[in-house]
């Protein structure tokens, strides 16, 4: 048969399948649009030539008629409409009950205009004359007392207006009293609330990689790595041992993120995820360069070997400059150096500082700038 | 640029002007290392290979590159893997030139902020850019004053749309001086102590600029970016096997 609401005395496929006034049964509602209605069976073809629900929701009626309900032109604008695309189906006789020409005219009279207004036409399948007056033998639909303004694909403003559900806290009020837009936590706007704050993220951010919560909550807990392993930025587990060894284990390369490090106590260096210092023997000026370059710091503006304080906090661990450091073009500071043994001969750590090479002058424009006499 | 004026030559030896094919200049962007330069995403949508694409630095006349201009291919293009079209939101690409570029008078890197170094509200800061309002494109390099507007006031110009923290606004209420097309991707500078210029903004987005100008523009705001714009340049120079 032509629509799928056949009854099983079709389903064979018999003659009478060819008659579509022989496929009737009535299938309950499953268009969003209309599941608030006072029935809840229809039938197809629906009063719009559409042949199933799913025909229906993709309709061009099926968006016209919820965006028309938002200018508020008549009240019962919903309820007629859905009364077009999911006639109510009598379960007893299995025919559709149409609504009455009084609702449609009342419907067309009022809102036609509108649609006038942003150039589009009245859908021209729903002529009033096919339908029944309302009192005579044939029974119709009018929209009863309680009958819902709003589809469940909008929402109803405090002032009794119905926009569609999308406008709701979308940070642009649309109803005439603003109230779509009040108590918007993150849920009403279908996304996540960072715990301990009222951050909303698209639920697409969390273990994305980037933290984007407050205390970084939406990054937290995403990978299960075992003890000899460290957690990518991309939640991958890698090897301790390969953490910070000068080439790329995770996808994202954080592995090698971070690595190199200056501060007030010195040049520190991560290796298998553990800090070292890095022992002044063997140190040179193009490491020096080449470890503010690789900060993005600019160039080198001071570089001292400082004798370490034994009564300093924590373990001693120290990193060697590598004997083929020179060799090794192209890679970063943490790839040329070497763990050689918890002892630094001259027990003495590299302490570095550098500076913004010569960005952001204009020689050119003091050129011009010298006096001419008048 | 609107209600800007002609730059002198030199005047912004980080302004580089990216340019495609038959197109010519198609973009703005910032020189801030002798191989790296910064611009925005949008300009690469549905021209995202590298070798369509081509820098062009010490430049003041785009008719007339000039003896002081160094022209170079693009290696690679580097758009932030959260860049939103729909909103115009992380609006920021690195690009890394095929080879370094000499520094001279009239070709120099800006500096980046510091992280969370900001530029202050209600000061005066540069943009530049060989932008047009639809019209003819200047040929000549131009420059405006615009005034640092903060992200609360901004987003009253822009009720439909969502200023992010990934966004810095700058340009006046009747938009007397604002970037326009073609200066996407430029510069939005600010002179520091001791006569240093901090690149705090790349040209993104406003609203329409060819008629009545409304509002400041929006300019992707480069302190956000910093540590990632590092992370790049760091993971193309070192980490490259």
């Amino acid at each position: 048969c032509s629509s799928a609401s056949c009854q099983s005395s079709c389903g064979g496929g018999g003659s009478t399948c060819n008659l579509r006034n022989n496929c009737t049964a009535c299938e309950p509602i499953s268009l969003e649009l209309c599941m608030n209605l006072p029935y809840n069976l229809t039938s197809y073809p629906n009063y719009l030539g559409h042949q199933s629900q799913r025909e229906s929701a993709v309709s061009w009626e099926s968006s016209l008629f919820p965006a028309l309900v938002q200018t508020g032109c008549y009240q019962f604008l919903m309820f007629y409409a859905c009364t077009l695309l999911v006639p109510k189906c009598d379960p007893l006789t299995l025919q559709r009950v149409p609504p009455c020409r009084s609702l449609c005219r009342t419907a067309k009279e009022k809102c036609e205009s509108v649609l006038g207004i942003v150039g589009l036409q009245w859908p021209e399948d729903s002529d009033c004359v096919q339908f029944p007056e309302d009192g005579g033998d044939a029974s119709c639909l009018l929209p009863e007392d309680g009958v819902d303004e709003c589809s469940p694909s909008h929402f109803k403003c405090r002032s009794g207006r119905c926009v569609l559900a999308t406008k709701r806290c979308d940070g642009h009020p649309d109803c005439d009293d603003r109230s779509d837009e009040d108590h918007c936590g993150c849920s009403e706007r279908a996304l996540w609330e960072c715990p301990g704050s009222s951050v909303c993220i698209q639920t697409s951010m969390i273990c994305d990689g980037f933290p984007d919560c407050p205390l970084l909550v939406d990054e937290a807990n995403c990978s299960v790595c075992r003890d000899n392993e460290v957690s990518c930025n991309n939640h991958q587990c890698v090897h301790r041992t390969l953490w910070c060894d000068g080439r790329k284990h995770c996808s994202d390369s954080s592995d090698e993120w971070n690595c190199v490090s200056l501060d007030s106590s010195g040049l520190t260096v991560l290796r298998t995820a553990s800090e070292y210092q890095v022992c002044a023997d063997e140190w040179n000026p193009e490491l020096s360069a080449l470890t503010c370059q690789q900060l993005g710091l600019g160039v080198p503006s001071y570089v001292a070997m400082v004798t370490d304080d034994p009564r300093s906090p924590g373990r001693r661990r120290w990193l060697h400059v590598h004997p083929e450091w020179s060799q090794r073009n192209g890679t970063a500071l943490q790839g040329r150096l070497e763990k050689r043994s918890h002892a630094c001969h001259s027990r003495k750590k590299v302490s570095l500082f550098c500076s913004r090479d010569d960005c952001g002058l204009r020689p050119a424009v003091g050129v011009h700038r010298h006096r001419k006499k008048r | 640029i609107l209600g800007g004026r002609v730059s002198r030559r030199g005047a912004w030896p980080w302004q580089c002007s990216l340019q495609s094919g038959q197109s010519g200049h198609v973009c703005g962007c910032v020189l801030i290392a002798r191989r790296w330069a910064l611009t925005v995403a949008h300009c690469f949508e549905g021209r995202e290979r590298a070798d369509l694409w081509t820098v062009v630095l010490g430049l003041s006349n785009l008719d007339h590159p000039g003896v002081h201009s160094q022209r170079r291919g693009v290696r690679s293009i580097i758009v932030h893997p959260r860049y939103n079209r729909a909103v115009v939101d992380y609006d920021i690409s690195v690009v890394q030139l095929d080879a370094e570029v000499e520094e001279t008078l009239y070709v120099r890197p800006v500096c980046l902020p510091r992280p969370s170094q900001l530029p202050t509200p209600d000061s005066y800061c540069y943009i530049t850019g060989w932008g047009h309002m639809g019209n003819r494109m200047p040929f000549k390099l131009q420059e405006g004053a615009v005034r640092i507007i903060s992200l609360s006031q901004c987003q009253s110009y822009f009720d439909m749309k969502t200023i992010t923290p990934r966004m810095l606004c700058a340009g006046y209420d009747a938009g007397t001086v604002d970037s326009c097309m073609g200066d996407s991707g430029g510069p939005l500078v600010c002179e520091g102590p001791g006569g240093f210029w901090t690149l705090f903004g790349l040209t993104s987005w406003g609203s329409v600029c060819f008629s009545k100008v409304l509002g400041p523009g929006v300019y992707s705001n480069v302190t956000h970016f910093t540590p990632w714009i590092q992370q790049q340049i760091y993971l193309n120079t070192y980490l490259v096997h």
